[in-house]
């Protein structure tokens, strides 16, 4: 079905967001 | 105690719901008090991925027949949708001031809108998936309940004729759907149903075409050949009616099993 695939992608991109922004703060402690 | 009822909804939200409680942690930890990157590109990721959800959940709110997924899903795509914004303005924020509390919190807040509002989406969506399996399920006890009247072989025949496709669906998509559940109780009491209505039809069809005979002979016993008929007809409405009531819950409604 579309709308799994659509929420797919929202949920990958969202995690890639979050995995970039906590990852770089983990970096800098 | 899963917290998402199908194997489907799960593993597209666990790995996103994983990542917001790191967010939450890092931030509660006091990790936070350094310069956030550039989240720019990231957070048009997520806003292009939510501009394609929205564009997808109103095509289907728009041509659906379901007025339920009618009125739910648009009040669950607004949600994503600020969410998104919520996002951007995080990125902008943080962007002028990598140091920025408010630019923060709105990331996690707008992680946390996204992750409930993508969660919402899906379970408009998979409700709506869950209504038409019952639909199914209602459209065989309509088909049964034809049952008591039949009274020669060429309604009978018609009777298995109309039966056997939809019975058929109803334990193919029931079936799927159980194997898509989380909860291990639905999912054995569906198995279960599915089975002893499987059982039951051939039965069924055995009963009625007994009482049919003892009716064009002498009658003799009639009664009770229709009683059996009867019974079997009521014990395979049962197991509909039961798998039509397990369906619909979902893993909040464990309160009911207690």
């Amino acid at each position: 079905e579309l709308i799994l695939d659509a929420a797919k992608s929202i949920a990958s991109a969202t995690a890639a967001l979050i995995k970039a922004a906590s990852e770089a703060q983990r970096e800098l402690v | 105690m899963p917290v998402f009822h199908t194997k489907t909804i799960e593993s597209i939200l666990e790995p996103v719901a994983q990542q917001v409680s790191r967010l939450v942690i890092i931030h509660e930890e006091g990790e936070a008090g350094h310069e956030m990157p550039d989240l720019e590109r990231p957070v048009f990721a997520v806003s292009k991925a939510v501009t394609n959800l929205v564009k997808v959940g109103r095509e289907m709110s728009t041509s659906t027949d379901d007025l339920i997924l009618k009125q739910d899903m648009p009040q669950a795509l607004n949600k994503v949708d600020e969410a998104a914004r919520l996002l951007v303005e995080a990125a902008k924020l943080s962007k002028i001031d990598p140091l920025s509390k408010p630019a923060r919190m709105k990331l996690i807040e707008g992680s946390r809108w996204i992750l409930q509002g993508t969660s919402n989406v899906l379970l408009v969506f998979d409700e709506s998936e869950v209504r038409k399996i019952v639909q199914d399920c209602k459209k065989t006890l309509d088909y049964l309940s034809v049952a008591e009247v039949v009274e020669n072989m060429e309604d009978l025949v018609q009777f298995v004729r109309d039966l056997s496709p939809i019975l058929s669906r109803v334990t193919v998509e029931v079936c799927k759907r159980t194997e898509d559940l989380t909860h291990q109780i639905h999912r054995e009491v569906l198995n279960r149903c599915v089975e002893q209505v499987k059982t039951l039809a051939p039965i069924l069809i055995c009963s009625m075409k007994i009482f049919i005979q003892i009716l064009s002979q002498d009658g003799k016993g009639v009664e009770e050949a229709a009683e059996n008929r009867n019974y079997l007809c009521g014990r395979m409405s049962e197991e509909l009616n039961e798998i039509i009531r397990v369906l619909q819950l979902t893993t909040y409604d464990e309160d009911e099993w207690d």
